[in-house]
């Protein structure tokens, strides 16, 4: 009876540890689970974004108020330090980086070319944008002339080794400084190769670095931007079969996230100009 | 219309296939 009980207690022994192993591998189960889904959402939770073409339109000249308060906010450059983040510098930027003319035709028109032309004079040479805590200054890139050292500065963060989150949910900001980078036209072409080996279908890096390529190298870009078109339609079309033979009837089968890098990447392959036609066979079987 | 105005700037046949697209 004595071994008989010594048996019990130490099977009780195991068992609870057994569950309480159990336990364990869930929760560390959970949180790996977690983690990943809180990189996925910094890496390539936001939403599309507009390229410039999209951003700009029609306008109305700016009135005479509007320009003496763009002459005040300009003359804070000779009030604050340049060489540290400070709120004078952050004001600026959001001040001038600001979308004058997203209300369309009733929007006012950007502050003058000289304002953004005496900015980059003094922002550039000093490296700026550096690592960047929200949007403003990534957007005011949009508006400075290019230049081959806005490139360079651009193309430390775009190709930075680890996320640069920004907002409260933290997206990462690497996809925008390539979006800017393309922007940069000839400047950028240094980028185009690395731009070219990172074009991906299933991720905002991968989609921002399509249009990068297909701004610098578009005859080499094209066809690899309609490869990762072709192999999304094709999962997609995968994904529609096996619901329709568990379920039959038609379905939806690209999800959000899959329709927003499918928006990147026709928007990428668009990028490329006239290099884009003889590849576009795959934006047409989206349709 | 992402999809509309990228087919849209290619133009040729990305283009066609848009305009035959109900949600262009």
């Amino acid at each position: 009876r004595e071994r008989f009980r010594k048996v019990a207690r130490a099977g009780c022994l195991v068992l609870l540890i057994a569950a309480g192993c159990a336990v364990l591998w869930g929760v560390l189960e959970l949180r790996k689970h977690q983690r990943r889904d809180a990189a996925d959402r910094t890496l390539n939770g936001e939403g599309v974004i507009s390229p410039s073409w999209r951003v700009s339109g029609d306008c109305r000249p700016r009135t005479t108020a509007e320009r003496s308060r763009d002459e005040a906010v300009a003359d804070l450059l000779h009030h604050f330090d340049h060489q540290r983040v400070n709120p004078g510098l952050g004001y600026k930027e959001q001040y001038f980086a600001w979308r004058w003319r997203i209300a369309g035709s009733s929007g006012s028109c950007s502050p003058s070319p000289e304002h953004y032309r005496r900015l980059a004079g003094v922002l550039v040479p000093l490296g700026w944008p550096k690592l960047p805590t929200d949007r403003s200054d990534l957007e005011l890139t949009r508006r400075l002339p290019p230049s081959p050292a806005l490139a360079r500065n651009l193309a430390e963060l775009a190709f930075a080794s680890h996320p640069l989150p920004f907002g409260p949910l933290e997206y990462d900001n690497r996809p925008f400084a390539r979006i800017m980078l393309a922007e940069q036209g000839r400047f950028a072409r240094p980028w185009g190769r690395r731009a070219l080996t990172e074009i991906a279908p299933d991720t905002k890096l991968g989609t921002s670095a399509a249009t990068l390529a297909a701004a610098t190298v578009p005859q080499q870009a094209a066809p690899r931007i309609a490869a990762a078109l072709t192999a999304m339609t094709q999962e997609a079309d995968r994904r529609r079969k096996r619901i329709e033979g568990l379920k039959g009837g038609p379905h939806i089968v690209y999800q959000l996230r899959d329709g927003e890098r499918l928006f990147e990447l026709a928007d990428a392959l668009a990028t490329a100009g006239p290099a884009a036609e003889p590849h576009a066979e795959p934006l047409g079987q989206t349709f | 219309t992402y999809l509309c105005a990228a087919a849209d700037r290619i133009g040729g046949r990305a283009a066609v296939a848009a305009s035959r697209a109900s949600f262009c």
